[in-house]
């Protein structure tokens, strides 16, 4: 149960990325970001860059949660 | 090793990105 709690986790925040529901994030929707998380935009385009492990251009619900888990596995063992 | 360091940043940026979206999440009622 836990793990499908992640998952809702997970969606829920891709959409708050994906704003327009298209189904995947781009860079300019992280870009949009700006005015909800303190970070500029250098550092969203490395959030972009690091999440998007295939470098296509397009985040997909996949890549952003293997990202997620990554996160979460790290604040786990800090 | 610089590119161990610049993993090692943007691990901090995007553990920055989630925390910020996980409180913006919580925070909003």
């Amino acid at each position: 149960s836990s793990t499908s709690t992640i998952m809702e986790k997970t969606r829920e925040l891709f959409q708050m990325c994906d704003v327009e529901g298209k189904g995947f994030v781009t860079r300019r929707d992280l870009q949009r970001l700006n005015v909800e998380v303190p970070l500029n935009a250098d550092e969203l385009e490395k959030v972009f860059d690091t999440l998007d492990t295939d470098g296509n251009g397009y985040l997909t619900l996949n890549e952003f949660s293997s990202g997620f888990s990554e996160f979460l596995c790290s604040q786990r063992s800090s | 090793d610089p590119n161990m360091k610049g993993a090692a940043a943007n691990e901090g940026v995007l553990a920055n990105f989630f925390n910020s979206l996980l409180s913006k999440k919580t925070g909003s009622p």
